[in-house]
């Protein structure tokens, strides 16, 4: 059950970035994918899907990462969008 | 909606289509009479004509349609079955502008059972992309990124006000007196700052490639291999995130200057946190960060040998799925760690340390473990590693793999002997 749960976050967090809720690494800044990030990237993807915003991999969120779709992500200059608002503040 | 910042500047397009769906009992007629009902799905709500290109293949146009599976040469390669449907590119200059993909190995229908994909609805969600809308999550609307099924007849079909909104606000309605719509050129994304230089580390281009890692983890699904002061850093997919390694002390901040050699590192599983022991002391990291109160000495571990000894070092250090146990090794021995409850003094397991031969075939004096794709150990020797697969301690015979080749993008290996077997010195390896 571990193993599946590891290998379950591992896809999910592969998901995440393919699709733009995850920034990719950068090899320039070097990011590490946080904690935070990662959950707070979860519940976006599930704001985006139209289901229970909870931060976390359960079963509604798996089903929808497994749902067939369109290969381009959902979240387009997500990153730089983000810094940009950052410094403005 | 939500909007791609590209668009044509132009209202007469042109299509083609240039292959047809191999695998499904959709006619070429079928397909080109469905993707023309789903161009008109959008000339309908906005001032666009879109006229088709005479004779398959050699038809250019602004929208070139394609079936294709797994690589077609455009860098996103469909999977299979199931997963990735199709996808198109915004519209633009490039030579890819407006392109549509579809992957053949979808059973494309119209109006199809449950294990069909229903091609019109596929195509007016693409042709959106084509004319420049990006992904929605409004619901209901065409442009939202995953498949929901038949929308309908496709003589009835309108879309929905979202897409209608999102196509007018770049093309303008259809009936206008102003031509081009409430804004012409769409705002466009913010520019990207200029780049910063980056003072490369010194180590080689190559030398990822000589093995002998001081440590190997897996964080937050990354591989991380450190050598000496640097580190290098793969992904899930197996792509490196640089061809050069990282200085660890400008990414791991905290760790003393001039830290050039790290023995051991894991991501703890109860709070993600992550470990690093160096000699006889230990940090632990949030995220990047090193905590307050660190570095510790190893000796909050308790791991004694039989003979009363403290240890100085730790060789290797991993969270095994399998049971979600933490595993350190040191000196030929090993213990064992529950760390799902608490985060403070560890205490091993009792009964421990066990003897490093009780892993049948793998090496006795690795330099890491990690957990790995289906909760496999992989264990990191010199150039090596060895597969413990999910579960079994004594698996009868494992032949080693070139750790540069499969995780770090190296050449293979000349043709030189391959280590012994560490199980068995006595048995040949063929492996490679």
């Amino acid at each position: 059950r571990a193993a599946a749960q590891s290998n379950q976050y591992s896809r999910a967090v592969d998901w995440l970035s393919r699709y733009g809720y995850l920034p990719p690494p950068d090899p320039l800044t070097s990011k590490l994918q946080t904690k935070e990030g990662i959950e707070q990237a979860i519940r976006v993807m599930q704001r985006f899907g139209g289901i229970q915003e909870t931060g976390i991999i359960d079963s509604e969120t798996l089903k929808l990462m497994s749902t067939p779709r369109c290969s381009l992500p959902d979240i387009v200059g997500g990153e730089e969008m983000r810094r940009r608002r950052r410094r403005k503040r | 909606y939500a909007l791609s910042g590209l668009k044509w500047h132009k209202t007469d397009l042109t299509w083609s289509v240039h292959s047809y769906p191999s695998r499904s009992n959709v006619s070429p007629e079928q397909v080109r009479t469905l993707l023309a009902h789903a161009l008109k799905a959008w000339s309908d709500a906005a001032p666009l004509n879109f006229r088709q290109l005479p004779g398959d293949g050699a038809a250019g146009g602004d929208i070139r349609v394609s079936f294709a599976s797994l690589l077609h040469n455009d860098g996103y390669p469909f999977d299979g079955p199931g997963g990735t449907l199709a996808h198109a590119f915004f519209p633009g200059l490039d030579e890819v502008s407006g392109d549509t993909h579809f992957d053949d190995h979808e059973t494309w229908s119209y109006r199809g059972g449950d294990s069909t994909t229903d091609l019109f609805t596929v195509a007016v969600h693409e042709f959106g992309h084509a004319l420049g809308l990006s992904h929605s999550s409004s619901d209901p609307s065409i442009m939202r990124p995953y498949y929901q099924g038949p929308v309908g007849d496709v003589a009835q079909y309108k879309l929905d006000l979202d897409d209608r909104l999102a196509i007018q606000q770049l093309y303008g309605a259809r009936g206008d007196t102003r031509p081009g719509g409430v804004n012409p050129d769409p705002p466009l994304f913010p520019s990207p700052l200029p780049p910063r230089p980056t003072r490369l580390p010194e180590p080689s281009f190559n030398e990822r490639c000589q093995g002998g890692f001081d440590a190997v983890a897996n964080i937050r699904g990354e591989v991380f291999f450190f050598r000496g002061a640097h580190f290098w850093r793969t992904k899930r997919d197996g792509s490196l995130v640089s061809l050069r390694p990282a200085l660890i002390t400008n990414f791991w901040m905290g760790l003393p200057t001039g830290t050039n050699k790290v023995d051991a590192v894991y991501e703890r599983k109860s709070d993600s946190k992550i470990i690093f022991f160096i000699g006889s002391q230990y940090w632990v990291f949030s995220d990047t960060k090193v905590m307050s109160g660190y570095p510790r000495p190893l000796s909050d571990w308790r791991m004694t040998t039989p003979s009363g000894a403290a240890l100085d070092r730790v060789d290797a250090a991993f969270v095994w799925a399998h049971n979600g146990k933490t595993y350190l090794f040191s000196g030929g021995q090993f213990w064992r760690f529950d760390e799902s409850q608490k985060t403070g003094n560890q205490e091993p397991d009792p009964g421990y340390p066990r003897s490093n031969h009780l892993w049948t075939g793998m090496p006795t004096h690795m330099d890491d473990v990690i957990t790995w794709g289906e909760g496999d150990a992989y264990f990191f020797k010199d150039d090596f590693y060895w597969v413990l697969k999910d579960g079994g301690m004594n698996q009868e015979y494992v032949s080693p793999k070139a750790t540069g080749m499969d995780w770090l993008r190296c050449p293979g290996p000349p043709p030189t002997a391959a280590p012994q077997n560490p199980g068995k010195p006595k048995e040949c390896i063929c492996a490679l």
